[in-house]
């Protein structure tokens, strides 16, 4: 495939390979070396390095916010759109006002394909593929929900002990080398304000928690600021989201991501669903990138606003 | 490569309560080796189910005799893989 020579020649219309995401990267840091640096936190479980765009204006350490797509390989909308808000945020550096005064005071982090395993996986082996790839002893069955592995009512409903069911949660907490490495990194950062983990489609915005009815002690100003995300977001192209707790909005979902990062003291803990507004499903067709990423990223944009404004 | 040839994804829509649970009942049917694409949450949002070839007819038949509507959101996956890929190569290229 004729490989693009720059970021600006980028096609994000369509979907890519991880191998042209890990390029796309390189090139970004290439061209911005003043904005972005990548970090690799660690390895997937097959050896692939788990990269991290960081971008800063500077400082040491400074609050945080972080966004991660492609946890769920075959959520592949996730992945792509994750590529456009990094390019997104180098473009709007020094000309979009709000971007630049997040980014005067806050880092942002961005792992784009969280999940390279099971990404290469859904193109080359099996498109449907959700889980890491990791072999599970005793059974025939691979791989680990990473949704489900997180030291947060691990155990609890909402997951499965059974290595061949789709929400998996693994063998132990963190067990998974592509979660135990984003934890390993959030600890050591430990000045994370913000942590967004990004899947499709079921259109929604939701908080903690998904292990507990029992409501988050900043379940007010997270639902206010959800509702406030998701009308920024159907300003765009009209596309209606539901928001709320994860227990209250989809289902108990235990040892999910951000229950963990909400109960290490990061407040601003969402996931999003993005779109299918049809009837594609995870099979969304590549036009729809764009649009998708564009209403996604004033969701963002109203999250990391409210962030950037109230430190604490 | 796993393919899928034949699978199709129901849009499944429950009446009620009562149907809701009959649908989550599926999740644990694991002989039809059924993929929820999207899960049961409530009454108002449809559940998403891929189903494979050999178990298609057992699945319909199952919902059709619990008068539970459903509808067909993707007739042949396969089919639409297929386009998926020729998309990305013409693109490519």
């Amino acid at each position: 495939t004729a490989e693009p020579r720059n970021t600006d020649s980028f096609d994000f219309s369509r979907y890519h390979t991880i191998s042209e995401i890990y390029s796309f990267q390189d090139m970004l840091v290439a061209e911005n070396p003043n904005l972005v640096s990548k970090i690799v936190i660690g390895q997937s479980y097959e050896g692939r390095p788990l990269n991290v765009l960081k971008f800063s204006t500077g400082g040491t350490n400074r609050p945080a916010i972080w966004i991660d797509t492609g946890i769920h390989s075959r959520e592949w909308v996730t992945q792509a759109s994750g590529t456009w808000f990094a390019k997104k945020i180098v473009t709007d550096y020094g000309r979009d006002p709000a971007i630049t005064a997040i980014l005067n005071k806050m880092d942002i982090f961005l792992e784009m394909v969280t999940n390279p395993d099971g990404y290469y996986y859904t193109h080359n082996s099996n498109r449907m593929w959700r889980k890491t790839r990791k072999p599970n002893s005793g059974s025939s069955c691979v791989g680990v929900d990473p949704n489900r592995n997180w030291d947060a009512g691990f155990g609890a409903p909402g997951a499965s002990d059974n290595p061949c069911s789709e929400t998996y949660r693994g063998p132990s907490v963190h067990s998974e080398s592509e979660v135990k490495s984003i934890v390993d990194f959030v600890k050591s950062h430990s000045n994370f304000k913000a942590f967004v983990s990004i899947h499709s489609y079921s259109q929604m915005l939701m908080y903690p928690y998904g292990y507990t009815k029992t409501p988050c002690k900043d379940q007010t100003e997270l639902h206010n600021l959800a509702k406030k995300a998701i009308t920024d977001l159907a300003s765009l192209y009209g596309t209606s989201y539901t928001y709320g707790s994860i227990i209250n909005t989809i289902y108990q979902a235990s040892g999910n991501t951000i229950d963990w990062t909400y109960d290490q003291g990061i407040k601003y803990s969402y996931t999003f669903e993005l779109r299918d507004t049809g009837r594609y499903g995870f099979i969304l067709p590549a036009d729809q990138i764009i649009p998708n990423a564009k209403e996604t990223w004033l969701a963002l944009m109203a999250i990391m606003d409210h962030t950037s404004k109230n430190i604490y | 490569k796993e393919t899928f040839e034949g699978h199709q994804v129901l849009r499944i829509v429950a009446k009620d309560e009562t149907q809701l649970s009959l649908i989550k009942n599926l999740e644990d049917m694991v002989e039809f080796e059924l993929d929820f694409w999207r899960g049961v949450t409530d009454v108002s949002t449809p559940v998403d189910v891929r189903v494979p070839f050999h178990s298609l007819q057992s699945v319909k038949i199952h919902l059709e005799s619990r008068d539970i509507e459903y509808s067909i959101m993707i007739e042949d996956l396969q089919v639409m893989l297929d386009e998926e890929q020729q998309e990305m190569e013409s693109a490519a290229r």
